[in-house]
């Protein structure tokens, strides 16, 4: 197939024919959105192809990355500092021109019942844009900040403010997080959502050149 | 894989069955979902005089009338698709990043001349 195949792959969007060395689960949305999108009767009621129904934002793309970071040092423990870990998500795979127009963060946990802090005490988290190396650009205040009684199976965060729906520029190829999690209020206890954090992943939508230039034919 | 032809096929332009499947391109191990797909092609003469089904183009009846007054100067005008639909395609890409992306003008439902 040789240059066919690889001029067709080009213009699928990929530089080379993908060869996934550790492919991770699909995500269920993205299962749920190809079926639907699948069992559509066509062409009449085919959605518009520059837009993904299920987000209401326009894109034609939808990408999940997996987080690539680690844990960090606790450093000064503030408070019942529980969890410190770096997200990195290497976003080389997004073509120039591609316009971000949804980002969510999701937090996967261990337990699949719910697993509360202990009584009376409350569970933050908080997550901070960083230096590819980890280290939380200094007075930047927070990106986000939640109190949670409860810490459930899997938490999803927005985060189209992180990537400011702005064309991403070329070169800026990844996205890094410091995600904190502490434990305040009531007598002290171990931390339970250290050991729970299973993953994370970001979810990203995007509007490639296709639909931002109108309808090329190729 | 076109099907071999039940009878004697129409010689008039029209949509074909093809049935592409990722495993014969040797794609199935990244591309998650479908595992294939109905894109047809578009086959088929288009004589004249253009029969009105035959979804042709003004220039489409000029060319054959002039193709039936010299055949050897002037070709018959093509059977190319009209209408094409998109698919969504679930795949790996090459940071093994989980991708569902839409493609357009993937599946020909309409052919002309």
């Amino acid at each position: 197939l040789g240059p066919q195949e690889t001029s067709l792959l080009r213009s699928l969007g990929l530089s080379a024919k993908p060869s996934p060395r550790s492919p991770a689960p699909v995500p269920p949305v993205l299962w749920r959105i190809f079926h639907k999108r699948r069992t559509l009767p066509r062409p009449e009621a085919a959605p518009e192809p520059c837009r993904v129904e299920e987000f209401n934002v326009p894109g034609n793309i939808v990408r999940v990355f997996a987080d690539q970071g680690r844990f960090l040092p606790a450093g000064q423990p503030q408070g019942r500092l529980c969890l410190r870990k770096l997200l990195f998500f290497n976003l080389s795979a997004l073509e120039e021109g591609e316009r971000p127009t949804l980002a969510q963060l999701e937090l996967r946990f261990q337990h699949s019942s719910y697993h509360g802090p202990s009584p009376g005490r409350v569970l933050e988290l908080r997550l901070y844009r960083a230096s590819p190396r980890g280290l939380p650009q200094p007075g930047r205040a927070p990106l986000l900040e939640r109190s949670l009684v409860q810490l459930r199976k899997s938490l999803v965060f927005e985060l189209s403010a992180a990537l400011s729906g702005r064309a991403v520029p070329p070169g800026r190829d990844s996205l890094a997080l410091v995600l904190e999690m502490s434990e305040s209020g009531g007598p002290g206890g171990p931390c339970g959502s250290s050991d729970a954090f299973a993953a994370a992943s970001l979810l990203l939508v995007t509007l490639g050149r296709q639909c931002r230039a109108g309808r090329g034919r190729r | 894989s076109a099907p071999s032809p039940a009878g004697t096929p129409s010689p008039l332009c029209k949509p074909r069955r093809l049935y592409i499947s990722f495993s014969d391109v040797g794609w199935e191990n990244w591309i998650i979902a479908p595992q294939g797909y109905l894109a047809n092609y578009c086959g088929g003469e288009c004589p004249f005089p253009l029969a009105a089904e035959l979804n042709s183009t003004n220039h489409a009846v000029l060319q054959t009338m002039v193709h039936s007054l010299d055949p050897q100067g002037t070709p018959q005008p093509c059977c190319v698709p009209v209408r094409l639909s998109p698919i969504s395609i679930l795949y790996y890409d090459n940071s093994d990043n989980v991708v569902l992306r839409h493609y357009e003008d993937m599946v020909v439902d309409e052919c002309g001349c």
